[in-house]
């Protein structure tokens, strides 16, 4: 990513649907199979984004959505299913 | 705030002692080792002013609870960094005791001094990263340093009421504790922003 994509203020066209569903399967809210045909889960996984992150619960992908998918952030899912291998390892 | 699934937590006798360790051969060279040192020790001091718990350094990163390091890329624990920005850190569930930072980051303790306009605050990371070392997953809580995004050139070093909640029903409370301790610091830092 070069930080020219991280405006403060991204303008919304910097962000398409599938960037928006890679960062969405990337912190948990969408399994990494969801198809396009799946508008009703990408709207829900979208809810349940803004939902963590504190905005208005839209289901679109409005410029508060946006701009917040653009700032840096923690590697850690939000949505940390039981089954989340990676970061979810436990005993040492 | 929110735990792990299945709530995992650190499971020795209280009050606990976790060792810290940093990987010598993965800093950054952004900052000294005695900058990073320095953070870090502020940093798990926030955490250790609320629960029973207490934060040693050692030489020994083998051995040390909490192993800390600074990697680029792909670093071998199938989840790789992303290069300037985006991703910034990320660590493991409690007891795994790992903390990762992006290396590709411009890490800063002064923003007096480091004037790029992608420098990330180290405090305000090691802040939250600590929190997940011990339990805590992200808050919704804007405020609270377990809310998952960071602002280039911003800080966020206190923890906010939801953090405490969150890390004392997994911990209990310091016994020098207080609640008007905790809220005149957020206050002061209020007024200071």
């Amino acid at each position: 990513r070069n930080p020219s994509q991280f405006t403060i203020n991204p303008s919304p066209d910097v962000v398409n649907i599938s960037e928006i569903k890679r960062h969405l399967h990337r912190f948990g809210y969408l399994p990494r199979n969801n198809n396009d045909s799946d508008a009703v889960s990408f709207e829900q996984a979208l809810s349940r984004y803004q939902k963590n992150l504190g905005l208005p619960i839209t289901g679109k992908p409005d410029s508060d959505t946006l701009s917040h998918i653009l700032l840096p952030r923690c590697g850690f899912p939000d949505d940390v299913e039981p089954k989340t291998t990676a970061f979810h390892t436990g005993q040492k | 705030y929110v735990y792990f699934p299945g709530r995992p937590r650190w499971t020795r006798d209280v009050p606990l002692k976790l060792t810290y360790a940093f990987s010598q051969e993965n800093l950054t060279p952004h900052l000294t080792p005695t900058e990073i040192r320095r953070v870090f020790r502020r940093a798990f001091g926030k955490w250790a002013s609320v629960i029973p718990v207490s934060f040693i350094e050692t030489e020994d990163y083998v051995v040390a609870d909490i192993k800390i390091g600074f990697f680029g890329g792909d670093h071998g624990d199938g989840e790789p960094f992303d290069g300037v920005l985006g991703v910034l850190a990320h660590t493991f569930s409690p007891e795994n005791g790992r903390l990762h930072l992006d290396k590709a980051e411009t890490w800063a303790v002064d923003f007096d001094k480091e004037k790029s306009t992608v420098a990330i605050d180290l405090e305000s990371v090691a802040v939250h990263e600590i929190g997940h070392v011990l339990g805590l997953g992200h808050s919704s809580v804007k405020d609270a340093a377990m809310y998952p995004t960071l602002k280039p050139r911003s800080k966020k070093v206190d923890l906010y009421i939801d953090d405490v909640d969150g890390v004392q029903s997994l911990y209990g409370t310091n016994p020098n504790f207080t609640l008007s301790g905790l809220l005149a610091s957020e206050t002061s830092t209020n007024l200071a922003d």
